[in-house]
């Protein structure tokens, strides 16, 4: 039996077989499961470590959290996360916070800190900031890559997952 | 959307889920991610979950609960429990996967869309696993 295990993902569906920069997406990946194993390593808890891995994608801009964000039909980003504690069931979520840098952490202070387990927009916002999670302005999310998705999901008039199989894959 | 699971050395299990949602998607539309038992769920002795995929369905069937209710009362294994959930998904057209990670530090890695960016880690591996098809 393993001391320790992690895994990741970064979305799923329908993404294209010749997919382009697959080694950047495959290197983020690489990335987050490194930042999780090595606080497991050390004996740093599985709380600390699925956060740590999360909080790398969020910062990549390929994939769809954090700085890689879709935008909703209103042309902002609007962001939802989670975070779950076995071993006491505690657990802390925010959504649809449009101004949390690393939402991540927003959640994991509601487990840690608050009675509550989801806290949505303005009430996130402020539960962040008195907990010193990092805030930003929307605009932090936003790339040209969300933003051709948006203009091609709003002329089929349709709402989709982040990647389709006529459009760049993200995941 | 992006997620992980974990099993630390005290055999603690975790999860975590982050998401921008879908594309297009309306204002104030929440999905699965952030409400516990249907995108995140973590059990100590069962198992730690982390979904992804079209979040309205995945929050109609509570996927991540679903599948840990059937290990806990039916013994299910963890692989016969995620394909279940799995097909209760497609069921109403819902497309995406899951990770997961068992009390015995076990990785899953399913889905049921034609691909899904996943990596894991156990202890005394020599390297990463990553995957995308």
């Amino acid at each position: 039996m393993p001391d320790y295990a992690i895994a990741v993902h970064g979305g799923a569906g329908a993404i294209r077989k010749n997919l382009e920069r697959e080694a950047e997406y495959r290197a983020v990946l690489d990335a987050a499961l490194d930042a999780g194993k090595s606080l497991l390593e050390k004996g740093g808890s599985a709380v600390d470590a699925s956060v740590a891995a999360v909080a790398v994608m969020e910062d990549s801009p390929l994939y769809n959290a954090g700085c890689g964000a879709v935008f909703n039909a209103n042309g902002f980003c609007e962001l939802d996360a989670a975070v779950m504690d076995g071993k006491t069931r505690k657990t802390g979520g925010v959504a649809g916070v449009t101004e949390i840098k690393n939402p991540v952490y927003a959640a994991l202070a509601v487990l840690r800190h608050s009675r509550h387990v989801l806290l949505g927009g303005a009430g996130a916002h402020d539960f962040a900031r008195l907990h010193d999670v990092a805030t930003v302005e929307n605009a932090y999310f936003h790339t040209e890559e969300r933003l051709r998705q948006l203009h091609e999901a709003q002329e089929k008039g349709r709402v989709q997952l982040d990647f389709s199989e006529d459009g760049q894959a993200k995941g | 959307t992006v997620g992980a699971v974990a099993r630390d050395q005290n055999g603690d299990l975790a999860a975590a889920t982050s998401t921008g949602g879908l594309t297009n998607k309306s204002a104030g539309r929440i999905g699965d991610t952030p409400v516990t038992g249907a995108g995140t769920y973590a059990e100590n002795g069962i198992c730690a979950i982390s979904c992804t995929g079209t979040g309205d369905e995945i929050m109609r069937i509570v996927m991540a609960y679903d599948i840990a209710a059937q290990m806990r009362y039916t013994g299910a294994d963890f692989a016969a429990a995620a394909q279940a959930a799995l097909d209760k998904l497609a069921a109403i057209d819902g497309e995406g996967g899951l990770i997961g990670i068992t009390a015995k530090g076990e990785i899953y890695l399913p889905f049921n869309s034609k691909g899904m960016f996943r990596g894991s880690f156990r202890a005394g591996d020599a390297k990463n696993f990553t995957a995308i098809f």
